[in-house]
């Protein structure tokens, strides 16, 4: 009965922001994490 | 649309940190689709044709007229998350995860995808595990569904998270595979049926208390890749470790790694040992290694509640017992 389902380990887009050199500028442009934001909205 | 439709809002999460994904197909025939195995989040959803944002463009996107047995379910929702937001509308139609089928399941076609964050991520759409009071309402979630149809004997889900291998990590439906853990799990209850929480007594750094004090919850999340808590107490963390706030980001020494101790999350009277090399990560891309805590504005959260993301299940197995509403864990192989 189990049904296994394989995952990939795939880049983050904070790493693949780092690597383009565009992590920065986004987390100035978008402060807040999601988990921040539900926290705001509730 | 001669419907008139009803409309449902529903937040979303922090999409920079997620890394493992898996593959399923929706309706008849299969069209495929990569999605986040989510345990922080509830609903299923994909881009779908309708969208022209670049965020869909990029990903593939859901045909419904490609399908015999979708039927648009007269709803539209919006989902919202950090940095931007996705609208689009409800359909059901018949989900395949791996040998599993869930007829008539309830998913989101997104229609517009206003977010940065999208356009640089790796998977098409979040498949949800959480409970049904977190679900778009009215919807029955993929887990509820296996169950009533008979796919699954038991409503339990497991996560095995390699640690650097690309592959090897898995979710299981249905029960457990001893292989992926070493010794007995350990249950502990949940302390509310919503997001898979349970209450933490406390962490500790060389026998110190350096978070939680007085007991707080924790949220156990596959959506998030990191350690994720107060940030006051995350503050404390950084200062311990020698975490340097660079370029938006908390580095650490590479080989800090050898000399650092195991910070304690201690969970229903037992210790869970998270060591550096699992709470201090390195970006092969650039050679620096980045903490794996990240801090909640206090002013937004009155209580002290951590999510543990990622990087506490690659350290332990974790079962997801939805029919006894509890957790499992045990160390991972």
């Amino acid at each position: 009965c189990l049904v296994m389902i394989p995952l990939t380990k795939v880049k983050s887009v904070r790493e693949s922001l780092r690597e383009k050199g565009l992590l920065k500028n986004f987390l100035k442009e978008h402060p807040y994490n999601m988990i921040q934001f539900r926290l705001m909205k509730n | 649309s001669s419907y008139v439709r009803k409309f449902a809002s529903h937040p979303l999460r922090n999409y920079l940190d997620l890394a493992y994904m898996g593959n399923i197909s929706i309706g008849t025939p299969p069209q495929q689709f990569s999605v986040v195995f989510d345990t922080g989040s509830s609903d299923l959803w994909v881009p779908s044709i309708y969208c022209k944002s670049k965020a869909c463009v990029t990903h593939r996107s859901f045909n419904p007229s490609h399908s015999s047995t979708f039927h648009d379910w007269g709803k539209s929702i919006t989902l919202e998350y950090g940095s931007g937001e996705m609208s689009g509308f409800l359909g059901h139609d018949t989900v395949r995860i791996g040998q599993l089928t869930s007829t008539d399941q309830a998913f989101g076609l997104s229609k517009e995808e206003i977010s940065r964050t999208f356009e640089h991520a790796i998977f098409d759409g979040i498949l949800g595990l959480a409970y049904p009071s977190l679900a778009i309402k009215g919807t029955t979630i993929i887990i509820d569904n296996l169950k009533k149809q008979d796919q699954i004997s038991e409503p339990v889900f497991a996560f095995y998270l390699s640690t650097n291998k690309e592959e090897g990590s898995v979710v299981m439906f249905g029960g457990v595979d001893k292989k992926y853990y070493k010794g007995d799990l350990k249950w502990v209850p949940l302390s509310k049926p919503h997001y898979w929480q349970i209450a933490l007594d406390r962490i500790t750094w060389r026998g110190e208390v350096i978070g939680c004090p007085r007991g707080c919850q924790a949220i156990m999340d596959t959506g998030t890749s990191l350690l994720i808590g107060p940030s006051k107490a995350v503050a404390k963390i950084h200062s311990l470790i020698n975490a340097a706030y660079v370029k938006e980001e908390y580095v650490v020494p590479c080989n800090a790694r050898k000399a650092l101790p195991d910070i304690v999350f201690t969970i229903n009277n037992v210790n869970y040992p998270v060591p550096p090399r699992a709470y201090v990560q390195e970006d092969a891309s650039n050679n620096l290694c980045y903490s794996g805590f990240d801090g909640i504005m206090d002013t937004l959260s009155e209580s002290d509640s951590w999510i543990l993301g990622d990087v506490f299940l690659r350290v332990y197995f974790t079962v997801f017992d939805q029919g006894q509403n509890r957790i499992g864990l045990a160390p991972a192989v």
